[in-house]
């Protein structure tokens, strides 16, 4: 499971 | 991208331009506590400092654009425009015990030592929290405008939507971010007793109206 880092979201 | 996130956003977006409409419609902030507005500004200069650095996609730019206007004109009309009805009497929330002990928190708990990560987390924690000071702003006032309880329904539904959207990414995606989530969490919590109350008065054409 990929944690946190992408902060894709608003 | 997923349904959940997407009305979340837009709920999201719906909440801050109901309050700007309200402010500017009745030129009056009565009943909406500036400093829960000065919090949510400090959220969105510091979760979208990456504005011009992370190109995601248009929609990420857009709303993260409009978020950051939205929030500083609320702030322009509470705080000067309309400064005479701001009512500085109930909003007596100390800013700074939820500030400082989240500036501290975002410095030892994150996922990453750099000044854009902590920030960021700064802005996560600071997100669940911010709405304390309307909240106890309504509770101080015993009541709440009818346009103040939707923008409230609507703020809070957003980051309710974002946990189903959590859940949606973990099972579908692999993804999860457990600051995210548990922030995102005791946020939600902190609605709770104003959503049942928003269910129960509200949407039977009452007042918002707190037992006394």
């Amino acid at each position: 499971l990929q944690k946190g880092a992408t902060k894709d979201e608003l | 991208m997923n349904i959940f996130r997407l009305v979340g956003d837009l709920s999201h977006l719906l909440a801050i331009l109901l309050l700007l409409w309200k402010i500017w419609k009745t030129r009056s902030c009565a009943g909406v506590s500036g400093k829960s507005q000065i919090m949510f500004g400090l959220v969105y200069i510091t979760r979208y400092l990456d504005l011009f650095t992370n190109f995601i996609s248009i929609y990420n730019t857009t709303m993260k654009a409009i978020f950051i206007a939205v929030a500083i004109a609320t702030i322009y009309l509470i705080y000067f425009k309309f400064k005479a009805t701001y009512d500085s009497n109930h909003d007596t929330f100390r800013m700074e015990f939820l500030i400082v002990p989240v500036g501290g928190l975002a410095f030892l708990v994150n996922h990453d030592f750099t000044a854009l990560e902590i920030l960021w987390t700064f802005s996560i924690y600071l997100e669940s929290v911010a709405i304390l000071p309307q909240l106890f702003m309504i509770s101080k006032t015993g009541e709440a405008e009818t346009i103040t309880s939707h923008y409230l329904f609507a703020l809070g539904s957003y980051r309710a939507l974002y946990i189903v959207n959590w859940v949606y990414r973990y099972y579908f995606e692999g993804f999860f971010d457990l600051i995210a989530i548990v922030a995102g969490c005791v946020q939600t919590i902190l609605y709770c007793d104003f959503f049942y109350l928003y269910v129960t008065k509200v949407m039977h054409g009452k007042k918002l109206s707190l037992p006394a």
